[in-house]
C-alpha cells in the first residue's frame, strides 16, 4: 500500500512553499492537486484494502472535494512543459502498464456484405 | 457483412439498420447496414459511430464518426486527441500511410480500433483486454461483438451452398461466377480459410471487384492487432467454394 506517497505528494503540492510568498494558491490549482490525490488513492485501491489511513484519506478527498467546490473531472496536473505527463496520471492512463502484460486480448471485426 | 466476434465466431448477417457491436461501461459502438444489392439480403456498413466514455484523470467523452462519405482524421468536436495531457494523451487518432484507414487508439482502457474505408463501405476492427467485457454474461443487452448477431439475421448460405444457384446472387444478375471470384479471391489471400470465403462472398453478392479488398482489409487489420489470432483463423472444415463440398481439411 503507497498511501503515503499519494498523502506526501498531496501535501507537497498544496504546501505554500509551491506558490510565491503572498500567493494564496489558486481554487483552480487546489482542485488540480485534489484530483491528483484522488486520482493516486484509487489507483493503491486494491494493495490498500483495509488500511485505515488509505480510507480515512480517501473520505477526506471527498469531503475537501465539497469544501472546494471542486468538479472530480478535469485536469489533475499542472505547469508542466507540454508533452511531459505526471507519472502517476500516465500509468493510470495507460492499461498496459497499469495491468500488467500478461492480459488477455480479444478481437472483433466486422467487414464486408 | 462478416463478424469476428469476441469469442471468434465468425458469422455473416443481414442486420440492416442501426445496430449496436458493443456497450459497455467504457465504449459504445454502433454500425448501420444498408442493403448493397436490390434483392438480396445482404448489407454492408455506411455508417460506424464510437463513443468513448469519459475515464476520470485520462478523458472526457469523445465521438467519432465515420461514414462513407466521410473518414474523418478527428472526433466530432474536432480535436484529435482526449483527455488533458498534451502530447501524451491516453486517446488519440492516428493518422495512417495508408488512405482510407484511420486508427483510434485508447490506452487507458488498452484497446485499439481500425476503421477502413472498402469501396463505397465501411470496415472495423477492435482489440480490447478481456477483463473490460463481460465475455460470460448472457444479460449483457445486444452487442454483436459479444453475443453475435440473433439467429434470424444469420445469413447461412454462402458457407453450405456456394456452388448452387441461390437467391443472394440470381445468375441473371451475376457480375462473377464463382470460379472467377474465386480465382480473383486466390490472387488476394494466401489462405482459403473464413476470410477467403467472404471474400468469395462478397464478390458474388455484389459484382464489385473492390469489395475483395474488404477481407483483405480484415486481415490485415487482425495481424496488426492481434497477431497471435492468426493461427485460429484457418478453420478445420474448410468448404471447397468451387463445388460447395467440404474439403480435405
Amino acid at each position: 500500500c503507497r498511501i503515503q506517497r499519494c498523502n506526501a505528494d498531496y501535501v507537497a503540492a498544496t504546501s505554500p512553499s509551491h506558490a510565491l510568498p503572498e500567493e494564496t494558491p489558486l481554487d483552480v490549482d487546489y482542485c488540480i492537486a485534489l484530483r491528483a490525490y484522488s486520482v493516486c488513492t484509487r489507483k493503491t485501491a486494491k494493495s490498500c484494502r483495509g488500511d485505515l489511513v488509505y480510507h480515512s484519506a480517501v473520505f477526506r478527498i471527498k469531503e475537501l472535494f465539497t469544501q472546494h467546490n471542486c468538479s472530480s473531472d478535469g485536469p489533475t496536473s499542472s505547469a508542466k512543459a507540454p508533452g511531459t505527463p505526471d507519472p502517476l496520471v500516465s500509468e493510470l492512463c495507460n492499461y498496459e502498464s497499469r495491468s500488467g502484460f500478461q492480459k488477455k486480448f480479444a478481437h472483433c471485426g466486422l467487414f464486408g456484405d | 457483412p462478416h463478424l469476428r466476434t469476441f469469442k471468434d465466431e465468425f458469422q455473416t448477417c443481414k442486420v440492416e439498420g442501426a445496430w449496436p457491436l458493443i456497450d459497455n461501461q467504457y465504449l459504445s459502438v454502433q454500425v448501420t447496414n444498408v442493403p448493397v444489392v436490390l434483392g438480396s439480403s445482404a448489407t454492408a456498413t455506411s455508417k460506424i459511430t464510437l463513443i468513448f466514455k469519459s475515464y476520470q484523470g485520462c478523458t472526457e467523452q469523445k465521438v467519432y464518426q465515420a461514414t462513407t462519405e466521410d473518414l474523418p482524421l478527428a472526433f466530432s468536436d474536432g480535436t484529435r486527441t482526449g483527455g488533458w495531457q498534451e502530447g501524451a494523451s491516453s486517446l488519440r487518432i492516428l493518422e495512417k500511410p495508408d488512405a482510407g484507414q484511420v486508427e483510434i487508439q485508447a490506452d487507458y482502457i488498452g484497446s485499439t480500433v481500425i476503421i477502413r474505408q472498402v469501396g463505397r463501405y465501411l470496415t472495423f476492427a477492435i482489440r480490447v483486454p478481456e477483463e473490460t467485457l463481460n465475455l460470460s454474461e448472457e444479460s449483457a443487452g445486444l452487442q454483436l461483438c459479444l453475443h453475435g448477431c440473433p439467429k434470424n439475421e444469420l445469413i447461412q448460405e454462402h458457407r453450405l451452398s456456394l456452388g448452387s444457384s441461390s437467391p443472394l446472387w440470381p445468375s441473371s444478375r451475376r457480375a462473377y461466377t464463382v470460379e472467377m471470384a474465386t480465382e480473383q479471391c486466390r490472387h488476394i489471400l494466401q489462405v482459403e480459410d473464413v476470410y477467403f470465403q467472404s471474400c468469395v462472398f462478397d464478390l458474388l453478392t455484389t459484382g464489385d471487384p473492390e469489395f475483395s479488398m474488404a477481407a483483405y482489409g480484415a486481415l490485415e487489420d487482425l495481424k496488426a492487432l492481434y497477431p497471435s489470432r492468426l493461427k485460429l483463423q484457418t478453420v478445420s472444415k474448410t468448404i471447397n467454394v468451387a463445388t460447395g463440398a467440404p474439403g480435405p481439411g
